[in-house]
């Protein structure tokens, strides 16, 4: 189970045996949406998809022989970026919306009923887009949805709201595996090897928007916490609390 | 953070 050393086609292998399932809402409220019915719907969603987060992080080579400390901390750090990643590949072939849930497929005109979310919608479909228009390979997606785990809290300035890790060495290797993966993929598309290099640097960068959406995402659930008229699940509750937002 | 940790203690079924 140890990630060093792991040939790259079975480090992507493993990443797509973890992938987690397509969840089904269920659970769904009577259009037209109002700001109670559409954040109660998304934010059990969430809650569903956190659970099944956490059982896809403990399958990524080498998570679980981090201590429990730097476990908790990546997933504290990375969780609104892990959620909005994988519903933008969800949404990839879908022009237009959003796929949160199999059965639960918003527009961006819906999203105008909830204070602020339309905001957030826009930069989603946005990225989506530039997803779709890069023609984002699931072998990549995978890759680069572990990198955001690894990444977002690995290197964190200490603040109040994020301890360092334990073992920051071990987080790197494991970073390193996986874009060593990432890099052999992309190195078998025929592509010179320049328009390889771009292609990195070009997956890469949009990571940068997406640790951008989620800081303005973890901002609105605040501000939709603070309103207290949606209740929030307990797990989703402690994600958001582990930002201690002001 | 009790769910999370729960949830990451917890042996896979």
């Amino acid at each position: 189970s140890s990630i060093a050393g792991m040939p790259p086609d079975q480090v992507l292998l493993v990443l797509q045996g973890a992938e987690p399932p397509i969840l089904c809402a269920r659970q769904k409220m009577s259009r037209p949406y109002t700001e109670v019915t559409m954040m109660a719907m998304l934010t059990s969603m969430a809650d569903k998809e956190l659970v099944h987060m956490i059982a896809w992080a403990k399958k990524l080579p080498g998570f679980v022989q981090l201590s429990l400390h730097d476990q908790v901390q990546l997933l504290e750090s990375a969780w609104l970026e892990v959620l909005m990643i994988g519903l933008m590949w969800r949404s990839i072939h879908c022009p237009g919306k959003l796929i949160f849930a199999q059965d639960l497929i918003l527009d961006r005109d819906e999203s105008t009923c909830v204070e602020g979310m339309a905001e957030i919608f826009d930069m989603l479909l946005a990225t989506t887009s530039r997803f779709r228009l890069l023609k984002l390979k699931p072998e990549e997606f995978v890759c680069l949805k572990a990198i955001v785990l690894l990444n977002s809290g690995a290197f964190a300035f200490c603040t109040s709201t994020m301890e360092p890790l334990h073992d920051s060495t071990a987080v790197q290797i494991m970073l390193d595996t996986i874009t060593d993966a990432l890099v052999h993929y992309i190195s078998q598309s025929g592509c010179t090897v320049q328009q390889q290099s771009r292609r990195q640097a070009q997956l890469l960068l949009l990571l940068t928007h997406i640790r951008h959406m989620s800081n303005k995402g973890m901002e609105h659930l605040y501000s939709i916490k603070c309103k207290n008229t949606v209740p929030l699940y307990d797990l989703l509750l402690e994600m958001l609390d582990a930002h201690r937002l002001h | 953070h009790t769910k999370l940790l729960q949830l990451l203690t917890t042996k896979p079924e």
